[in-house]
C-alpha cells in the first residue's frame, strides 16, 4: 500500500505542469524515503528529475516499493478539478492498475475522488553522476524566466558565460544580436532578501551554448520556487534546479550545443 | 553553426 498527503495540493499540480510539456508519461518511483521520477524528452536532449522527500508530506506511508506509470496529460485533467487550497491525497495498492487522487477543501465541505488508470511504461533510465560543476549561479527564478522568454524572440540559442563578476546571456539571430548580464550581488548587503540576489560560485570561467526552446520549457517550474540554480561545466549538460522548501526539488538537465 | 548534443553522450544508461 502506498499513501501520501500534501496540505498544498496545488504544489503537486504545479509540479505536473512543470513536467508534462517535456515528457508525456513516466514512472513515479515510490519508496520509504519519498517519490522520484526521471524522464527524457523525445529527442533525448533534456531530462527532468523530480525528487520529493517524505518529510514534505503531511502523511506518507510506503510498505513496499511501488511504481506508478502515469500519463501526465491525463493526470493534469484530473488535477484541474482540484481547488486551489485543497489538500491532496494519493493512494495506490501494491499491484493495482490505478491510483486514487482525493481532493479535500480546507473546511472539508467538498471532497472529490478520482481514479487514474496506470500505464506500463518501459523507460530508459540514465545514471546522472554527482559532479563538481565549474560554475554555480543562483538567481531569482522570475528573472531567469524573463531572460529566456525575451531572448528567444531574437534567436534560438543562448550562450551562457560565467565569470566571478557576472553571468552573461548572449543571443544572435537574423535581426541582430544582444546580451544581458547579471552582476553578482554585493556580499555585504545584509538587508536584502536573499532570494532577490544573484550569487555566483566559480571555480573557473565557463561558456556554453544551449537551445532556448528547452530553457523556456524548464521555466514552467518558476511557480515552484523563488530562486533557480544553474550549474555549468565544460562540455557538460546544464543543470537547472528549482528547490521547494522541504518537499524536494525538480532538476532539468540540458545537453549543450557544440560549435562545429 | 552549432550542433545539438544528446544526453547519452554524457550520461550512461542504467
Amino acid at each position: 500500500m502506498f499513501e501520501c498527503a500534501l496540505i498544498q495540493g496545488e504544489l503537486f499540480r504545479k509540479l505536473i505542469a512543470s513536467v508534462q510539456d517535456l515528457v508525456q508519461d513516466g514512472n513515479f518511483m515510490c519508496d520509504a524515503n519519498g517519490i522520484s521520477l526521471q524522464g527524457m524528452d523525445s529527442s533525448h536532449v533534456a531530462l527532468v528529475a523530480l525528487a520529493l522527500k517524505k518529510e514534505g508530506f503531511v502523511e506518507y506511508r510506503c510498505d513496499r516499493d511501488v511504481t506508478l506509470g502515469i500519463n501526465f496529460a491525463n493526470l493534469a485533467k484530473m488535477l484541474k478539478c482540484m481547488g486551489a487550497k485543497d489538500r491532496l491525497s494519493i493512494r495506490a495498492q501494491d499491484e493495482g492498475d490505478s491510483a486514487s487522487f482525493v481532493f479535500e477543501s480546507e473546511d472539508s465541505s467538498r471532497v472529490s475522488n478520482f481514479e487514474l488508470k496506470l500505464m506500463q511504461i518501459d523507460q530508459e533510465q540514465l545514471g546522472v553522476p554527482e559532479t563538481q560543476y565549474k560554475a554555480v549561479i543562483r538567481m531569482p527564478s522570475s528573472e531567469f524566466q524573463r531572460i529566456c522568454k525575451d531572448l528567444s524572440a531574437i534567436g534560438d540559442t543562448v550562450s551562457i558565460s560565467v565569470t566571478k563578476e557576472a553571468v552573461k546571456f548572449s543571443v544572435g539571430g537574423d535581426i541582430g544580436s544582444g546580451d544581458m548580464s547579471l552582476r553578482q550581488s554585493e556580499s555585504g548587503d545584509v538587508d536584502g532578501d536573499d532570494s532577490e540576489k544573484v550569487m555566483i560560485e566559480l571555480e573557473e570561467p565557463v561558456q556554453q551554448n544551449f537551445a532556448l526552446r528547452y530553457l523556456n520549457n524548464f521555466t514552467k517550474a518558476t511557480a515552484l520556487s523563488k530562486t533557480v540554480t544553474l550549474s555549468l561545466g565544460t562540455d557538460m549538460p546544464l543543470v537547472t534546479e528549482y528547490k521547494m522548501d522541504n518537499l524536494g526539488s525538480i532538476r532539468y538537465y540540458l545537453a549543450p550545443k557544440i560549435d562545429e | 553553426n552549432s550542433m545539438q548534443m544528446e544526453l547519452s553522450t554524457f550520461f550512461s544508461k542504467v
